[in-house]
């Protein structure tokens, strides 16, 4: 399996999943906010993954957003953490999230 | 000059001084703070230093804080991005700054 392939198939078969580091602050700000709201989401580590940067790599040529953490509800790209607490402010998450079926 | 050494010097002759990595938000957000309070600091970015990883251990050694970003004013210790945000919430951060002569 490639790395783009992997990647969209993480996508497509989680309705939350986050492409995340494990020492960075704002993917665990996420984590930490997707764990208040209560959704189970895949939090995929790519310091921890083989091919973590050819991942990175497929995400930055997929969604043109070449950093973590990288967002995905049912299936569509929501950015990053910024992107998503917005979401949350606008009380758009939440909505997207039970669609998504994570909630 | 060993990593702790320049560590150390860089502290003593610098009265902000902010260790950091150059892709890391956290870091990022510390540096927008003080361009914002309008502090002149010297802003060392571990992952663009030949010893970055040896200066960030020396910092672990001297701190007990392993993590970036690395704060000190005046000398002192003050500690990552949550620290230095309190600091300023609590209207302490501007006082340390103009007793360190950088603003
Ligand atoms: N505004 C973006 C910032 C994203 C960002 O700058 N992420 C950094 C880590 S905090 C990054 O991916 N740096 C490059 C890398 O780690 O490969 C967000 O809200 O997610
Ligand atoms: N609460 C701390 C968080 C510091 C933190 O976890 N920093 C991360 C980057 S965001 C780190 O240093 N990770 C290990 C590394 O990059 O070596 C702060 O406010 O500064
Ligand atoms: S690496 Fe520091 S916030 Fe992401």
């Amino acid at each position: 399996m490639t790395a783009m392939e992997k990647v969209k198939e993480l996508v497509e078969s989680n309705g939350l999943v986050v492409f995340s580091k494990t020492w960075c602050s704002y993917c665990i700000r996420v984590r930490d906010l997707f764990n208040e709201i209560g959704a189970k989401g895949k939090f995929v580590q790519l310091d921890e993954e083989e091919d973590g940067e050819d991942m990175q790599f497929a995400l930055l040529e997929w969604t043109g957003q070449r950093t973590v953490p990288n967002v995905f509800i049912g299936g569509e790209h929501v950015g990053g953490c910024d992107d998503t607490v917005r979401k949350h402010r606008r009380e758009e998450l939440i909505p997207m999230l039970e669609s998504a079926g994570v909630l």
